[in-house]
């Protein structure tokens, strides 16, 4: 049986916001190490990877293993009749045919109960582990947001060259081409907006602004962004929770 | 021109 209270239904919505418009059947795996889940884009491209650590239940208990095959639009209608600082516990049994939503006002003694059908989702899983990478930017989430924002609109894809003193995101289309340079600094005051670059090789990798577009949607769950490179292989993209990660795998692009 | 690859070249599926 599982049964997982969050102290604030935001937590888990905003989870399931940032990646709920990439992907749309997703297989949660419980156990007693608390949720996880693998989806990929029905063009192959982007994969995405979440980690719930039971750190970030205030409550949490699986006995046994459950799998919960769920649409994340059917989801996100119910976790948007929750508010944000409820508590929310999801219950389900060992086999379960659905899933129970549990909203606690807890000031103002309002309980609010939701059943989500379940769904038997026949998704292949990617071996993702064990890939090692070039170069390794830590940055804030906000900024990186903003660069693919800005050069999207310039074109549909994005280069990001990086080599020891810069990460260069260059975006060039028909109506021009835009660049911003971003510098390794240690920001003493506030760590979380300083930028760290940690590099074995140069890197120069281009990818589909639209896909970046999907992954920056994540950026609310994590102050920094956590980018690993390599040529010639997919980037992960990760977002830290307080216990566990939101990561994203996306294939590059490559000059024909 | 570029043209986008895809996980499946990369990643084993199990």
């Amino acid at each position: 049986m599982l049964e997982g209270k969050f102290e604030e239904a935001s937590l888990f919505k905003r989870i399931i916001d940032s990646f709920k418009d990439c992907v749309q059947l997703v297989n949660f795996n419980c156990n007693e190490h608390g949720i996880a889940a693998q989806a990929v884009d029905d063009s192959r491209v982007l994969l995405v990877s979440l980690s719930i650590g039971t750190e970030s239940f205030q409550e949490f208990r699986c006995d046994r293993g459950v799998t919960l095959g769920v649409d994340l639009s059917s989801l996100s209608k119910i976790l948007r009749c929750g508010n944000n600082n409820d508590n929310l516990t999801l219950i389900a049994d060992d086999t379960p045919d659905s899933v129970l939503l549990l909203f606690e006002d807890t000031k103002k003694d309002r309980i609010s109960e939701y059943s989500l059908k379940l769904m038997d989702i026949d998704a292949d899983f990617l071996d993702i582990e064990g890939m090692e990478y070039d170069t390794v930017i830590t940055m804030p989430s906000a900024e990186f947001a903003k660069v693919v924002r800005d050069l999207n609109q310039l074109s549909d894809s994005l280069n990001i060259l990086v080599t020891k003193d810069t990460v260069k995101f260059v975006a060039e289309g028909d109506i021009g081409s835009g660049s911003v340079i971003v510098k390794p600094h240690t920001d003493m005051d506030k760590p979380q907006e300083s930028v760290k670059v940690e590099l074995d090789k140069p890197v120069d990798l281009t990818f589909g602004s639209k896909y970046l577009l999907d992954i920056i949607k994540g950026a609310g769950l994590s102050d920094q962004i956590t980018i690993k490179l390599s040529a010639e292989t997919p980037a992960l993209f990760e977002f830290s929770l307080q216990s566990g990660y939101l990561q994203f795998f996306l294939a590059p692009k490559f000059n024909e | 021109k570029f043209k986008q690859s895809s996980l499946t070249s990369f990643f084993k599926s199990s």
